[in-house]
């Protein structure tokens, strides 16, 4: 239904800039639906501006600008329908050393509401990590899990 | 409902029975490359009943079964099992839920709850109800973040009608 | 010939005029994100004639001049120049030439060899005498390599063509 | 013509497989052209199989796997057709630290015949260059050089 799905755009839309800011420390972003049609089936357009930087085309954006805005994006998604876990696959590739932070003190905040599944191969993300999976083939081809470690 | 075990067999590169204990917060997978961690996220995926090839890299579904090392025979059956708990805080007792997927290599499939037989709409139904969630963005796959921001403006309200 | 030295001015991040010098070997660009590393590579690619404003991460082609930041205001002309150098060893001197391309906002486009106005043609003409080679696989941007993975196999037959 | 494309496809399909078993220390890769058509016309597929691990579809190969296999190719045709520079924008932000050194190691081979621009953040990188560029946004939005090491 309309209003329903306006609520929810609305809800989303403030949580993409909360957590926009977060992650970039500044700047803003919102969501924009495309009004030439019916609130029911338009587009909706990103807007993103990092802090200091002048609004333009997102596509002008960094590697890692964009890694973080879809964060960004993906956890307002999450704050308002939130899913009991979810699995992060190198997100953080493509992050420097102060964003792997900020972006690991973000999956901080929605612990414990969310459980997260973060396969990386970067030291500050393991850092931040309560539990360990180590997976190895010492057999080439076969997986084996080889260690595991809890920190508190 | 949070993650609480998984156990991998035969699926991918998970020869042998492979058990996965889990914890409330963060859990970082580590490896060197081509080790399997990808796959423990498309073993997730797949449990939960995704039925697109495309998303687990392979071109058919039984690609994903294991398929053999220069040392190992393929395999005729990959299975996954995946546990949910819910603490209900007190006296009350835990709830628990067990998901159970199995591929074989002639294209038959089984899907269980609870150890019990049952179709893929029963574990669809069971995810819903308990607000497991969808697995459209669950599950962020490697190098595919930034696909909503070049998705089509139209492509990418798919995400907002199903949270809303 | 070898990359010498290159002068972006104007161009995407870089308002003030900077200038690299290049030496033999590998060269590591680094620096947070967002900083300008990967507009480096841009115009590199522009320079040598690139006419696509996709490839560049851009809608329009003037997209590419400075646009301002929250302090400084945009500018009206984007330039980049890049000289290239050989060492002929011994006593014969070294060869050089030196490629500049402008844009302004007005859209008009300036193109120059060795300082004197040419047309883009005779930029490329003087990029394959000197065998300076294809930007197709010159330069791998961000987030593309794998590309040529995922091509259809006919789609990545350009680039055997061009080599062959 | 078609002796040309051919001679080409064949020292190209030569290197393919060597730089494949430099990269990932064994195993073995080859090209093959899909000789349902006109040899001037058809598509050129890529067969890929990694130390020890059985042969399949490429996209069932690995993030880090896939990087290395399409560095792989693009080495095989600079080799062929040398450019005299290359820029690689992050290609090892998926690889792991073995990776990494078998990747620079293999950058080193192919100079002075080419010079590489190496866009990345990682420090293994870093250590392989002989000579590192800075570049910040001390102010928000204008890229400025601020360092330039030489390494011997
Ligand atoms: N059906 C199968 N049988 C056996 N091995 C398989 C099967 N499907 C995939 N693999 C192997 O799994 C490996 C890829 O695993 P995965 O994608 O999980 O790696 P990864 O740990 O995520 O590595 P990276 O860090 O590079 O992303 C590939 O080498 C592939 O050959
Ligand atoms: N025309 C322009 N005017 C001003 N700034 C621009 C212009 N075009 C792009 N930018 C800015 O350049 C920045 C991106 O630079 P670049 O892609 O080079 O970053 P990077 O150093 O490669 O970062 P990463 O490590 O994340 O890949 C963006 O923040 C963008 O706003
Ligand atoms: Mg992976
Ligand atoms: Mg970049």
């Amino acid at each position: 239904s309309r209003e329903k799905f306006l609520e929810a755009f609305e809800r989303i839309q403030e949580g993409f800039n909360r957590s926009f800011i977060t992650l970039f420390g500044g700047g803003r972003a919102e969501l924009r639906l495309l009004e030439d049609e019916d609130v029911l089936e338009c587009g909706i357009e990103i807007i993103a501006s990092p802090p200091g930087k002048r609004l333009q085309n997102i596509s002008l954006l960094s590697g890692g600008e964009k890694a973080m805005t879809a964060v960004a994006l993906l956890f307002a998604l999450f704050r308002y329908r939130p899913s009991p876990f979810c699995v992060l696959d190198e997100v953080d590739a493509p992050l420097d050393e102060a964003n792997v932070g900020r972006f690991t003190r973000m999956l901080r905040e929605l612990t414990p509401e969310t459980q997260f599944i973060l396969i990386t191969h970067n030291r500050r993300s393991m850092e931040a990590a309560d539990l360990l999976y180590g997976i190895t083939m010492e057999e080439p081809g076969v997986s084996k899990v080889v260690s595991m470690r809890l920190d508190n | 409902f949070t993650l609480d075990r998984m156990e991998i067999h035969g699926f991918k590169s998970f020869f042998s029975r492979t058990a996965f204990e889990f914890r409330p917060g963060i859990i970082a997978v580590v490896g060197p490359n081509g080790c399997g961690k990808s796959n423990i996220g498309d073993a997730i995926s797949w449990v939960l009943g995704d039925q697109s090839p495309r998303s687990l890299r392979a071109d058919r579904m039984s690609d994903v079964i294991f398929n053999g090392s220069e040392s190992r025979r393929p395999l005729g059956m990959a299975e996954v099992t995946l546990k949910f708990m819910r603490t209900n805080g007190g006296p009350a007792p835990a709830e628990e839920f067990v998901v159970t997927r199995r591929l074989y290599r002639d294209g038959n499939s089984e899907y269980c709850l609870n150890g019990a037989r049952c179709r893929l709409k029963d574990i669809q139904e069971m995810l819903l109800r308990s607000q497991v969630g969808s697995r459209l963005y669950s599950v962020i796959e490697q190098g595919k973040v930034d696909l909503i921001l070049t998705a089509r403006p139209k492509d990418r309200r798919g995400l907002f009608e199903e949270a809303a």
